[in-house]
């Protein structure tokens, strides 16, 4: 018996419209940390300060930007968080001490371009990264990516969509999820991005 | 690598927002598995903002309840859209155990099954081979009882289940309706292990040769 994989349609799955939560601005660009101008940096800010958990791979080997974002909500006790920085060309993993500085130099560049914030002060940005692993980040193209990344921040569907096709490896379709709901009488709004295709057995704590 | 966040213009406080989110993902991410590889980055994080106004949400607010039901149910969606996404997936399998001893024995056989190459090879080649699923079941490491354990196919249209092993004893199964239950793009395994009461849900996904195919060629 031969077999063929026949992938079944997934285009159903790509959202069509969105109800998103009200302060957030998004948006996916191309850094060229990628090949072909491929969308790679998704930037997501809050116009105010959040309250904010993450949870992290129980793989003893954590990549930079796990340690970095874990370091962050450690030190910020999960508040004053308005910033989140993905890249999906690089997964700024098994990089040592370089990539850890590369992590923090994210998060510092977010602080200072999106909340005006110097150096001194307590972060306010995460930090996540995928992609190639055992490679450093090319850091003069995550710049400019954050600094176009930030230029065009937005809040439509079309803004989530590209946040969510530029945190992509080898999806084949982006992963947009959004509802409303209502909670004795106030209507609140929740979204919700993801990507992963591949080494995909998660553990998270 | 996994990575996703969500948002809400909801105030919620961070004791509320830490809770809720290990709880969402214990019944979501930390319940699906594609390859059964770990990454070193896997991330998810929560961010509430507050701005659309309204009493803060902690973890005595009656309003807490709902807001975990919602994170719950968005951090599922985005879960299962993961499995669906897996590279080569053509199958999209729900795996229900129950009749666990415990909590952690449930997850064990689910992740264990979730997890077994042969078994998602036999999901990809549209085999019912039961056989498969019940080794996985007793080298899991969970308290099982062969005498005990009864397990079924369920189509995703939610029709009468294919019964393949009832309390130990293997069916006659009817082989025309396997195949065509496992035709389809997605199905479900229960697995009753007779030993208690407790329960879990997981999502998997099969192997094809498309996985094998990308990975060769993708350095990550």
């Amino acid at each position: 018996r031969r077999f063929v994989a026949t992938m079944p349609d997934k285009t159903k799955y790509i959202a069509k419209s969105g109800t998103y939560p009200k302060g957030f601005l998004i948006n996916g660009v191309s850094s060229g940390v990628k090949a072909k101008g491929a969308l790679d940096l998704t930037m997501l800010v809050s116009e105010k300060p959040c309250n904010a958990a993450a949870v992290f791979t129980k793989n003893a080997f954590q990549a930079a930007p796990v340690r970095v974002s874990r370091e962050t909500l450690q030190q910020t006790k999960g508040q004053g968080i308005q910033c989140l920085v993905v890249n999906s060309g690089c997964a700024n993993a098994v990089t040592g001490s370089g990539g850890v500085q590369d992590a923090r130099l994210i998060t510092a560049l977010a602080d200072k371009a999106v909340l005006g914030r110097g150096d001194g002060g307590l972060p306010s940005t995460l930090v996540m990264s995928t992609g190639v692993i055992g490679q450093r980040l090319k850091m003069d193209k995550i710049s400019s990516g954050v600094m176009k990344a930030i230029e065009g921040l937005g809040s439509s569907h079309e803004h989530w969509m590209r946040g969510a096709k530029a945190i992509c490896t080898t999806d084949t379709f982006p992963k947009v999820v959004s509802q409303e709901f209502s909670v004795n009488g106030q209507t609140y709004r929740i979204a919700g991005l993801a990507k992963g295709a591949g080494m995909i057995n998660p553990n998270l704590a | 690598t996994l990575l996703g966040f969500f948002a809400t213009d909801a105030p919620v406080a961070v004791e509320a927002v830490q809770q809720i989110l290990r709880e969402a993902v214990d019944k979501s991410f930390n319940a699906i598995s594609i390859d059964g590889d770990t990454s070193t980055n896997d991330t998810i994080a929560f961010l509430a903002n507050g701005a659309s106004g309204g009493p803060e949400i902690d973890v005595s607010s009656p309003a807490y309840e709902e807001l975990k039901q919602s994170v719950t149910g968005i951090a599922q969606k985005l879960s299962q859209l993961v499995v669906r996404d897996g590279e080569g997936a053509t199958k999209f399998v729900t795996i229900r155990v129950r009749g666990a001893a415990t909590e952690a024995d449930a997850k064990l056989v689910a992740a264990t099954i979730s997890n077994s190459a042969l078994v998602k090879t036999a999901f990809f080649g549209e085999d019912a081979n039961w056989g498969r699923i019940l080794c996985a079941i007793g080298y899991s490491g969970a308290i099982v009882n062969p005498k005990a354990t009864s397990v079924s196919f369920v189509p995703a249209d939610q029709t009468e289940s294919l019964r393949l092993l009832v309390l130990g004893e293997p069916q006659n199964v009817d082989e025309e309706r396997a195949s065509e239950i496992l035709s389809h793009d997605e199905f479900g395994l229960d697995v009753d292990l007779g030993s208690g009461n407790h329960e879990t849900v997981s999502w998997t996904c099969d192997f094809s040769y498309e996985y094998v195919r990308i990975n060769a060629d993708y350095r990550s």
